[in-house]
């Protein structure tokens, strides 16, 4: 569950801002 | 024969597919040799973490993926994640490096701690995506493929996601007729690396417990 927690998080994160290249 | 709105897709996919990479300077420390355990298992950490962030930001410029359901679009990246992964770095051990380069990134997953019986499949996987030759637009579709899975948990709207990923299956059928027109199982051979994929992500968390008590 904490690896799903942690993945979620990232992916929440980088859907909401930008990631620079 | 591809249509020009096909064409249009491929080549949006593609462009994604190649834009959104690694950094460099990630790259450079995986390439050095010297490293102590902790060092490797911290810079192989910082490299998923990378992988998720790069594979979401592909995945923003997949034409409609936006327009999904917030919710559905979290669900379908939690859900592919692991396959997009092995996917993705299956491709980079495809490609032609400088002499070395494929040997030291081994050396890193031999060394990491991951048990032996995870290794094996994930480099068979490697191998048999190797094989197949695949050209950087099947590529790129094919990890798009793998994203839009329909049948993902807690995706509500199963049949949105299908409308997305029926047009990117019908491009891929047609360039594997027409880049591997002597192999008419090309196609099916590509989908079946994806019921392989299956097999590696069912491995995935318990390959993490197993490197964690190591």
């Amino acid at each position: 569950p904490g690896n799903s927690i942690g993945l979620e998080a990232i992916i929440r994160k980088a859907l909401m801002g930008k990631y620079d290249d | 024969e591809i249509t020009k709105e096909q064409r249009t897709l491929m080549r949006l996919i593609v462009d994604a597919h190649n834009r959104h990479q690694i950094p460099q300077d990630i790259t450079k420390k995986l390439l050095q040799e010297q490293y102590s355990a902790e060092e490797n298992f911290l810079l192989l950490t910082e490299v998923a973490t990378n992988q998720v962030q790069v594979l979401v930001e592909f995945t923003k410029n997949i034409p409609g993926f936006l327009s999904l359901d917030h919710e559905d679009q979290i669900a379908l990246l939690k859900g592919s994640a692991v396959e997009a992964m092995f996917l993705r770095s299956a491709q980079v051990f495809s490609r032609k490096m400088p002499n070395g380069y494929i040997e030291v990134l081994e050396e890193r997953i031999r060394k990491s701690g991951i048990s032996e019986e995870f290794i094996t499949p994930m480099f068979n996987f490697y191998k048999s995506i190797n094989e197949l030759h695949m050209v950087e637009e099947e590529q790129a579709l094919l990890t798009a493929i793998t994203i839009l899975t329909p049948d993902r948990p807690y995706v509500k709207d199963q049949q949105a996601v299908e409308r997305l990923q029926e047009p990117m299956l019908d491009v891929l059928r047609k360039l594997c007729i027409l880049q591997h027109p002597q192999e008419p199982q090309y196609f099916a051979r590509l989908l079946g690396r994806l019921t392989e994929l299956r097999t590696l992500n069912h491995y995935h968390a318990e390959m993490l417990t197993s490197w964690r008590m190591n």
